[in-house]
């Protein structure tokens, strides 16, 4: 339903959050 | 017996929120909910293997997100927690917190700290986020 799908796509961008900070923190 | 059981992997779960330090309110609200739960399965057997099983799904659930954020927690030196925290996203929760989050730019010159800050607030937000959904999917099955 509506609210699952809102839920899948909002921590599917918060990895990608995740991901890309530690990222920069190994990087600087 | 399966109601035992459930009692347990309950009580199991509203532990591991708890110490988890999210969003107050949380945990009274699965622990409500459970209870009802616990109370509706002791009436009708058909709810009580439905129930146990959701429970170990979100217990397994939890568990990974809650290690991720935990790794991330104990990466940040020297110990201050949220002291490298942007300006921007202090005091934020849910929805507004994903859109900081999201419009959040970064200078060039950002240390390590903040980067870890920011990766462990987008972390414990996903895992509000799970804790809140399972809430909602037994408010649909016990109410």
């Amino acid at each position: 339903n509506a609210t699952t799908l809102a839920f899948f796509r909002r921590l599917e961008a918060l990895d990608a959050l995740v991901e890309k900070h530690l990222d920069l923190a190994t990087q600087v | 017996g399966p109601m035992a059981a459930m009692c347990v992997s309950s009580q199991r779960l509203c532990q591991m929120v708890h110490s988890a330090g999210l969003r107050h309110g949380t945990v009274d609200r699965l622990h409500t909910l459970l209870a009802t739960g616990w109370w509706m399965a002791a009436i009708d057997s058909s709810y009580d293997s439905q129930l146990d099983q959701m429970i170990v799904r979100s217990t397994n659930r939890f568990t990974v997100v809650k290690k991720l954020a935990n790794d991330i927690a104990v990466l940040p030196q020297p110990a201050h927690p949220g002291s490298s925290l942007p300006a921007t996203l202090i005091g934020l929760h849910g929805q507004n917190l994903f859109e900081a989050l999201v419009a959040l730019r970064l200078l060039a010159d950002a240390t390590k700290n903040v980067h870890l800050e920011v990766a462990l607030a987008a972390r414990r937000l996903a895992m509000q986020e799970t804790v809140d959904l399972h809430i909602h999917v037994y408010e649909r099955i016990v109410y």
